[in-house]
Formats: structure tokens, C-alpha cells, sequence
């Protein structure tokens, strides 16, 4: 782990004395590489380095008696702080219902969590819509319906294509059921693909909705800047979800996200069931980052 | 840098960079960084850059859509994959290609848990004038494979693309089940599956050669499919899974409709990658 290998680095350097600002070089190397293997954007990688840099070359780490502890301590919270402060749940709208737009590229795992977000919502005296807005993928609407049943609450769809009309129906149909949340599952799309992107302008001028997800799927490399940068400048986005982080992805798209978009990570997606949806931790995410 | 023969540390660095925004990863850029330095300099740099990379990607052209070689009948697909990565659509885009051959082709919905996910596999059947077997969500999937290789091999069909669902590599108890699908479908007929093809998302990165590596200890992979090409990301990650595993990239995925498939071409995929 990075951890030991910092570890083992600085006992072989403390041996000698006083650390050198070269001792302190070769170990912020050893934490790109970890990042750099943990899908951290290498630009996202350049920034984080040189800020940890600045740090370590302080009295702290250098005058530290057990520098190698003091300088994994920074490069950790370091990392923390970067993620953000941790759980920033949904919030409630004023006046109900609260709307949640997902979005986000192909496969990244929107229905899905639409569909558990809706379940941890549903409590006793609450009442939760679930809108299908893909109009695009065969049997998209059945998947939705299907886990809105698994999950017991309300659903709705229009047969219609126009992804405006079917939002503004769902919206008017859940203030009539005094529903408290009304989720919007859209189909997933390319970053720059310029139709499928004004569709969510449309969507987001039309509906207004209180609260815009992006789910991205935890695996994401490197471009992961390319989607947040495309997708926070033309929707006001207010938060991210990663999925699929029960596999062993280290997850360092996280960081990319948080830089590039300035956005709290809300949730994190760790299996297929519809119970597996956590609120975001930032200490236990930089643990994984750095592996 | 384009026509230069020698390179700075600068540019070096500048190289160093376009390798990993691609997805290259670190271990797999600083071997190609290394053949750069050692490597002679007759050529520019760029040119000898991209004539390494082309031979790592050029591995022995295993079985592929057009020689198998013997007229084995129904040819039998196993697609797999983690989740969303694109494999029914695959299955729908690798049936048209088919198709368009004259090929008669059948489809199997071995994803028996997601929900709709055979509902889906149907409708690109229906779209494709495919044949098409299914059960039900929560049938064995490994007796849905069985019983569609017995169905086409009677029906006499060409291929046979049996859609499996998305599971994470990590996961044993899931990768025990693929093993199952694949020994299953090799008892019903045997030397099939002919044709094993792991669908990787291009906007993957490390972890897909953890991916690659885990599948492998249960199937033979005999390519990948990289899909999500269209998007802005390289997936350069096929370097490494080259290089380590011998996996060759068959097919690349550039699009959400069933024409959107293309033989993988290395040299097009490493000019991507250089731009
Ligand atoms: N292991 C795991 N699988 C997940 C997670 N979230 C979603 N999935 C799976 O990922 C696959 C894709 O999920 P979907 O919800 O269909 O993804 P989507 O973003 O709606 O896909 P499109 O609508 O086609 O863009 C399915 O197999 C899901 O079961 C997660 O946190 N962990
Ligand atoms: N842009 C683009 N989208 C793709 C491509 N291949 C698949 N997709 C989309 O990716 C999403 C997931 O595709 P699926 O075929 O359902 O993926 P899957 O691997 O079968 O998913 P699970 O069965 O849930 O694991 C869908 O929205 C597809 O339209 C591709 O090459 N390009
Ligand atoms: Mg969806
Ligand atoms: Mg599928």
C-alpha cells in the first residue's frame, strides 16, 4: 500500500538526519504514481502534488521527529479536505415536490439509482414519484417500472417522445398526489453530444428541478474531467453519485469531479440491490484513493 | 514534437502527458517512455512512438467474425462484461453484422436477473429479425445458455449470441456462475463457446485490467470489445491488457444504434490516441 511504501521511504531517509526538500520530492513522487493508478486525472494529480508539496517543505514535516507519519497525515488530509465536507443529503424544496433530475453518460447507472434513491426516501408519510424520461432505450421505461414496484412507489410515464412534455405531466401529476419527491430518470447521453445536452437544458429551464445529479460510474479514468467540466457548465448541477463502487475501482474519479466541478459528492452507489446507496465519506474515499 | 528525432525532457514530459490522459496508465507509459529513450533515433520520435504501440496491440489475429476456419454451426457468442458496459447492445450490433452477411442469428437472454434486461434483448431481436430465446427473470441462466445452444444447433443457425449480465469481476460468487454458463454451453456443444468477448467501456481505466485479469481465470477471453469510442475518451487502458494479458481488441463500439460497430483498426485507434 502507499501508505508502506512512505512508510519504508522515510525510515530508510530518517536514518540520516534532517529531511531534504529531495527526500520530501521522492516521496510526493511515490503519491502520484498511487494517484495517477487510482484514475486521478493527471492534471487534477499535477495540482494536488505541488499543494502537498508546499506543505511538506514546511517546519512541520522537516523539524517533525517522525516525519514519514507527519507527511502521510498531510497528504491524507490533504485529500479529505479536497472531497469535501461529508454528508450533504437532498434537500427538501419549500414547497412539495421536491425535484430530482439524474443525468449522466451511458451505463453509468442513473436508472438504478434513481430507483434506490427513491427507496431511501420512501418513510412513513412520505410519498415518492419515480418519472421515466428515457424515451431513447428499448425497454427503459419497463426497467423503471419494474423497480419502482420492487420499491413501492409511485411511477410515472407518457407515451410520448418529447422528454419536456413527459416531466412537465409528471410534475403536474405529483403535485395533484401530494407527492414529496418526484425523481427524473433520464437516458444517458454523451457530454458532447450538443442535442442531448440542450435536452437537459430544456428539461432544467422547463421543471426547474431543486436538485441535479450526476451519476458517474466509479471506474471512470481520465475522463472523467472531460464529462464534469461539459456537464457543470451547462447545467446547474448540486451534486454526484459514483457507482459501482463495490468492485475494487480505487475510485480516484472522485477527486476529478470535486476539482473540476466544485460539487459535493452526495452518494456513493456499492451494489445492484436497491438498499445499496451510501451517503459519501470523505476520509473512507481518500483511503481508497491512496489504495 | 511531430518531426523530431530527439527528444527533450520537456517533450518527453508532453508525451509522458498524452499517455496517461488517455488512459495508458502510468506502468505501460513509462515502458513506451523507456523504448523512446533507448530506442534508435532514425525515426522521428512520434513515428517510432506510434510503431510501438501498433505492435503491442498487433497480436495473432485469434478467431474473428470471418475465419473460423470450419463451417461450425450455430458459431456460439458469449458476451460479458461488468455492468453497463454496453454488452446487449453489442449483442444487437454484433447480430446485425451478421445478419447483414446472410448469417441467420439467434439471440440468448442470459441475463436473468437485471430488471428488463430480457425485455431488451428482445426488442433489438424484434428491430433485427433475429431469432431469440429467453426464460424469465430469475431462471438459471446457465440452463438459458444450455437450452439456446440445443435450440439453434437444431434450427440449424449460424450464431448464436448469448447476453450475459453485468457483474463485477470482484465478485466470486458471480464470477463462479459465468464459469457455469461457460462449461454449460461447452457440454451442450463442444468447443463452444467459439467466441468469448469481454465489452469494456472506454471511459474505463485502471481497473479494467483488473477486470480482464479476474474474467480470464474463469473463461478464455478471446477479444474485447471497447465501446463508447464516440465519447472523448481514448480508453488507451487496451495497451496494458495487451501487453499483459495478450488480449486483442476485436471490435469497437462507436455508438448506441445497431450499425454502430466496427472492426477494431489499431492504427486508426493509436492516430486517436496521439491527436
Ligand atoms: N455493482 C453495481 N452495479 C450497479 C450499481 N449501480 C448500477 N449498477 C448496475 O449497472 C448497470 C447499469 O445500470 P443502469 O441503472 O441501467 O444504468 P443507466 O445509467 O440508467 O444506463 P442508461 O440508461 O443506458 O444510460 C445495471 O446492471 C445495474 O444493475 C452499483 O452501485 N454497483
Ligand atoms: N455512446 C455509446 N453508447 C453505448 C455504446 N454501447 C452501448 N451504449 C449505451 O450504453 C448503455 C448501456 O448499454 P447496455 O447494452 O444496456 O449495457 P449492458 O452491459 O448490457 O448493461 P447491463 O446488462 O446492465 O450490465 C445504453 O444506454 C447503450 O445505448 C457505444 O458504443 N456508444
Ligand atoms: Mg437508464
Ligand atoms: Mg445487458
Amino acid at each position: 500500500s502507499l501508505t508502506e511504501k512512505l512508510t519504508g521511504l522515510f525510515k530508510d531517509l530518517s536514518g540520516k538526519g534532517k529531511l531534504s526538500e529531495d527526500n520530501i520530492r521522492e516521496a510526493s513522487q511515490k503519491v502520484k504514481r498511487a494517484l495517477l493508478e487510482a484514475d486521478v486525472n493527471y492534471r487534477v494529480v499535477k495540482d494536488f502534488i505541488a499543494s502537498v508539496e508546499e506543505r511538506a517543505l514546511g517546519a512541520e514535516v522537516l523539524n517533525s521527529i517522525t516525519p514519514g507519519q507527519q507527511f502521510i497525515k498531510i497528504v491524507h488530509q490533504q485529500l479529505s479536505a479536497t472531497l469535501g465536507t461529508r454528508n450533504e443529503p437532498l434537500r427538501m424544496a419549500s414547497q412539495p415536490p421536491t425535484v430530482v433530475m439524474v443525468c449522466g453518460l451511458q451505463g453509468s447507472g442513473k436508472t438504478t439509482t434513481c430507483a434506490k434513491l427513491a427507496k431511501s426516501l420512501l418513510q412513513p408519510g412520505r410519498r415518492v414519484m419515480l418519472a421515466a424520461a428515457d424515451v431513447y432505450r428499448p425497454a427503459a421505461i419497463e426497467q423503471l417500472e419494474i423497480l419502482s414496484k420492487q420499491v413501492g412507489c409511485d411511477f410515472f410515464k407518457k407515451d410520448t417522445t418529447d422528454v419536456v412534455d413527459i416531466c412537465r405531466s409528471a410534475h403536474h401529476e405529483a403535485v395533484k398526489r401530494l407527492t414529496d419527491w418526484l425523481i427524473l430518470d433520464t437516458a444517458g447521453r454523451l457530454h458532447i453530444d450538443q442535442p442531448m445536452m440542450d435536452e437537459l437544458k430544456a428539461l432544467q429551464s422547463a421543471v426547474k428541478p431543486h436538485e441535479i445529479l450526476l451519476v458517474v460510474d466509479g471506474m471512470t479514468g481520465q475522463d472523467a474531467v472531460n464529462i464534469a467540466t461539459q456537464f457543470s457548465q451547462q447545467l446547474e448541477l448540486t451534486g454526484v453519485v459514483m457507482t459501482k463502487l463495490d468492485g475494487d475501482a480505487r475510485g480516484g474519479a472522485a477527486l476529478s469531479l470535486r476539482a473540476v466541478t466544485g460539487k459535493p459528492i452526495k452518494y456513493l452507489g456499492l451494489g445492484e440491490k436497491l438498499s445499496a446507496l451510501e451517503p459519501f465519506h470523505p476520509a473512507r474515499m481518500a483511503s481508497r484513493i491512496l489504495g | 514534437i511531430a518531426g523530431r528525432r530527439g527528444l527533450s525532457a520537456g517533450e518527453l514530459g508532453q508525451i509522458e502527458d498524452l499517455l496517461l490522459m488517455s488512459d495508458v496508465g502510468a506502468a505501460a507509459a513509462d515502458r513506451l517512455l523507456a523504448a523512446l529513450r533507448q530506442g534508435p533515433t532514425d525515426r522521428p520520435a512520434l513515428e517510432r512512438l506510434r510503431a510501438e504501440m501498433l505492435g503491442i496491440l498487433s497480436l495473432n489475429s485469434g478467431p474473428s467474425l470471418q475465419n473460423t476456419g470450419l463451417p461450425i454451426r450455430p458459431q456460439v457468442w458469449l458476451v460479458i462484461g461488468v455492468n453497463g458496459s454496453g454488452k446487449t447492445t453489442t449483442c444487437a450490433k454484433l447480430a446485425r453484422r451478421l445478419i447483414s452477411q446472410g448469417r441467420r442469428v439467434t439471440l440468448a437472454a442470459a441475463d436473468t436477473y437485471r430488471a428488463a434486461a430480457i425485455e431488451q434483448l428482445k426488442e433489438w431481436s424484434r428491430r433485427l429479425g433475429a431469432g431469440f430465446v429467453g426464460s424469465q427473470t430469475g431462471a438459471d441462466p446457465a440452463s438459458v445458455a444450455y437450452d439456446a445452444v440445443a435450440s439453434a444447433a437444431s434450427q440449424g443457425v449460424d450464431d448464436l449470441l448469448i447476453d450475459t449480465a453485468g457483474r463485477l469481476h470482484t465478485q466470486k460468487h458471480l464470477r463462479d456462475e459465468l464459469g457455469k454458463i461457460y462449461h454449460t454451453v461447452g457440454k451442450q456443444l463442444p468447443g463452444a463457446p467459439h467466441l468469448t468477448l469481454l465489452v469494456l467501456d472506454a471511459t474505463t481505466g485502471q481497473n479494467a485490467v483488473s477486470q480482464a485479469k479476474l474474467f480470464s481465470e474463469v473463461v478464455r477471453i478471446d477479444g474485447i470489445v471497447l465501446t463508447k469510442l464516440d465519447g472523448t475518451a481514448k480508453g488507451g487502458i487496451v495497451l496494458a491488457i495487451a501487453q499483459e494479458l495478450k488480449i486483442p481488441v476485436r471490435y469497437a463500439g462507436v455508438g448506441e444504434g445497431m450499425d454502430d460497430l466496427l472492426p477494431f483498426d489499431a492504427g486508426s485507434f493509436v492516430d486517436g490516441l496521439l491527436e
